[in-house]
């Protein structure tokens, strides 16, 4: 059987709203030393990776493998229900059959059962190379959705240049042309809430991409107040969300290239 | 402004 208790029951109400716009059915590939998905949009150009480790659970059984194929967007429907304080239970079948998920109100006042029926998802994992990245930004994950929305009045494409001095972030389309350039700085007093723009930069890149996709990975911004951009010149780039200390939310994005 | 690379012609299945 697999067992799975989350005392931030919100946690996975953020991972759901991140992902349910980009991936429509997904696979919960469940072991015991966690929870992972990966799951492809449907034009294969972007991919969403997650990762839940077994120890950020305060209960965690997986007695063997299992892929819970899920339709995000129920699921997504049901989790909404979850009050912010509540935790939450997932529970399983050995065969991933049905699905159940209980909330619990911190006082143990109140507790909600749902089930909801597995699907059988035939999905490919897909091997994603381990990259040194040549450009790694971290900045503040509000800041990067708003030069997502922002660019989005100008343009259907962001060229991302990153280089000693800061990233810029341009667009042009039929109406004109909009860039943001943001220099490096420092977080202030440390602020988590504040978190300053830092770039490692091993080699200078410039990249465009899609802002549509972009735009759904920023539906992950309540997640946490940064965001890490990592990019080389010629493959997808990645953004990455921490998902609490438990894990991260990846979304990659292959480039837009020359005609 | 570019054509949209598709992600499986770098990520091989595994």
């Amino acid at each position: 059987m697999f067992e799975a208790r989350l005392p931030q029951g919100d946690l996975l109400k953020k991972i759901l709203e991140a992902v349910k716009d980009l991936v429509t059915d997904a696979n919960f590939d469940c072991s015991s030393t966690g929870i992972s998905l990966q799951a492809m949009d449907s034009s294969h150009v972007s991919l969403v990776s997650l990762l839940m480790r077994a120890d950020g659970f305060d209960h965690f059984r997986c007695d063997r493998n299992i892929s819970i194929g899920l339709n995000l967007l129920a699921m997504s429907k049901v989790v909404r229900c979850v009050g912010n304080n509540d935790a939450v239970t997932m529970k399983a079948d050995d065969n991933g059959d049905l699905v159940t998920l209980m909330f619990e109100s911190q006082d143990g006042s109140k507790v909600s059962d749902w089930q909801l029926r597995g699907l059988d998802i035939d999905s490919e994992r897909l091997g994603i190379p381990s990259t040194d990245y040549s450009s790694v930004v971290t900045m503040p994950s509000a800041e990067f959705a708003r030069i997502c929305r922002d660019l989005s009045v100008i343009g259907d494409t962001v060229v991302i240049t990153t280089t000693k001095e800061g990233v810029t972030f341009a667009s042009k389309g039929e109406l004109g042309t909009g860039k943001i350039a943001l220099r490096q700085s420092a977080a202030i007093d440390d602020d988590a809430d504040s978190p300053g723009v830092s770039i490692e930069l091993q080699e200078p890149v410039s990249q465009s991409f899609a802002l549509r996709y972009l735009s759904f990975f920023t539906k992950a911004t309540p997640l946490a107040p940064t965001v890490t951009i990592s990019m080389s010149n010629g493959v997808p780039l990645v953004v990455e969300y921490p998902v609490g200390d438990m894990g991260h939310i990846r979304f990659y994005l292959a480039p837009k290239v020359e005609d | 402004s570019g054509k949209q690379a598709s992600l499986t012609s770098f990520f091989g299945a595994s």
